[in-house]
Formats: structure tokens, C-alpha cells, sequence
């Protein structure tokens, strides 16, 4: 099974 | 601001294929033109759009301003506008409304409406130029039809890129699933063609449901362009003419 990933975790909140 | 479209249907169809994805947003709004990026409710999907000023004839920004719209609103407003009526954005330095008017080019019919603004405080995120592994540019029907009949059989689909080609697989309950496509150079329609630009294979696994949603975007261009790496986020960008566009980014599904 695989897990949803969330933006954050690869792009920097500005 | 005072920006000014030939034809509304743009502005519909981009509002339309963004609006179930974001709710709250603002419209950035500087000489350049106008951008909008936010991101959905799960943390999951980005919308980015940029309208460039070239796109509006005329295009005037005098100052830097952030209208807050909510969409719901905006696309009860442009529901008034016909496809081909001329349409106009204008709003005042530290504005409470934007006002829109929309002209019909074949009669004399003005109509003028006012939104309301809000306060938005949204996180925004910043986003490298990324050199992407695999670039694979295809008729946007193709890929709404791939989304839309994996999605009948599963939640997710792998897209695997290789020299051989982009593979799309999908496993449910029912059963499984997959559509490979090949580079392909259509002689008669450039519009029908895959290309595939690949420096290394990748192999990611993402959410239907969002990618089914990015597809209400194909009646904006004929094409879309789905960037890939492994491991970052699935970038899935419909031009639009004079630059603008509408991207999303989709957030991979890592394996435990």
C-alpha cells in the first residue's frame, strides 16, 4: 500500500 | 487593475476547471498580469495559473493587488457572461469589489457586476524550475480519457515512463488495467501527436480522483504536457495563448 504525500513535503512554504 | 479579454469563454473555462479543486483565492494581480496559485484543502494538489498581460488587450496594473474571490461566487457572475462577449476586470487601489462588465460584440447589451472581495491569507509555495526526468506531451482528450476509465477501476494510477513509451496501470477490486502510448507523430494533425522526452525512466504512483479533476481543464487547450521525476510532484500544464497557462501539481503516492 502507498501513502498520500503533501506539497509541503517537497516545495517551501513562502 | 483594468484588464480587458476578447472573449469571456476563457476566463469561464479556467474557472470552471479550477473551481471544485479551490475554493478561496486570490488574483495576484501586477504589470506582468494576472496569477493564481493555491493549493486544495488536503495539501495534496496545486493550482497555478498565470495569465499573461499579453493576453488582455489593453492590460493596465498601475499597482501590485491581491483580489480575494471566492470561485463559487465569481462563477455565478460569469455564468452571465456569453462565451464571446467581451469581458472587462477592473478594480480600484485597496479595493472592496472587482467589477466586471461583459460587452456583446453583435448588440449594444452592457452588463456590469461587482463581487465582493475578502481578506485571503493563503500559504503560498515556492516552486523550483525543476529539470523534469520525463516530459510527455499528448492530446489533452487522450489523457482525460486514460483518467477517466483507469478511475472506474481504482483509486491510483502508476505512470511509468520509459524509452519504450508512458505507461499508465491501474489494479482495483474489479480487476487491473493499462494504457501504454508510444511517441507518435501524427503527419496530418500535430494536435494527435505524442512526444515523449525522457533522460531517465520514472516510475510514480498518484491519485485519480485529483488527476480526473486537472482533466476539466482540456477544453483549454488541445494539449497537455505532464512533467515527471521520481520522487517530486507531477506537474500537468494546459497552455493557454500569448504564455498564459494553468498548471497543476499533484503530490506522488510513496510506497512503506
Amino acid at each position: 500500500s502507498s501513502q498520500q504525500a503533501r506539497l509541503e513535503g517537497f516545495f517551501q512554504v513562502k | 487593475l483594468e484588464a480587458r479579454l476578447e472573449q469571456a469563454a476563457m476566463l469561464k473555462r479556467v474557472v470552471d476547471a479550477i473551481k471544485d479543486l479551490v475554493q478561496d483565492c486570490n488574483f495576484d494581480c501586477n504589470d506582468s498580469g494576472i496569477a493564481l496559485q493555491a493549493m486544495d484543502n488536503s495539501h495534496v494538489a496545486l493550482v497555478s495559473m498565470m495569465l499573461k498581460s499579453e493576453s488582455f488587450s489593453p492590460f493596465r496594473c498601475d499597482r501590485n493587488i491581491a483580489l480575494g474571490i471566492n470561485l463559487t461566487s465569481l462563477t455565478k457572475v460569469l455564468r452571465a457572461a456569453q462565451g464571446d462577449d467581451i469581458l472587462t476586470l477592473k478594480a480600484e487601489d485597496a479595493p472592496d469589489v472587482v467589477n466586471l462588465t461583459f460587452e456583446s460584440p453583435e448588440s449594444d447589451r452592457l452588463s456590469e457586476y461587482d463581487i465582493k472581495l475578502m481578506d485571503i491569507d493563503q500559504e503560498h509555495l515556492g516552486i523550483p524550475d525543476t529539470e523534469y526526468a520525463a516530459t510527455i506531451t499528448l492530446p489533452s482528450s487522450e489523457f482525460s480519457r486514460i483518467t477517466r476509465d483507469l478511475s472506474a477501476l481504482s483509486e491510483s494510477v502508476a505512470i511509468e515512463c520509459t524509452k519504450e513509451g508512458v505507461k499508465f496501470t491501474c489494479t482495483g477490486d474489479i480487476g487491473n488495467g493499462s494504457v501504454s502510448l508510444r511517441q507518435h507523430t501524427n503527419v496530418e494533425n500535430d494536435a494527435k501527436s505524442v512526444d515523449i522526452s525522457l533522460t531517465e525512466p520514472v516510475a510514480l504512483t498518484f491519485s485519480l480522483k485529483y488527476l480526473v479533476n486537472f482533466c476539466k481543464a482540456a477544453g483549454l487547450s488541445d494539449r497537455v504536457r505532464l512533467c515527471l521525476s521520481n520522487e517530486v510532484p507531477l506537474l500537468v500544464e494546459y497552455g493557454l495563448s500569448n504564455n498564459s497557462y494553468l498548471r497543476f501539481y499533484l503530490a506522488p503516492k510513496i510506497g512503506d
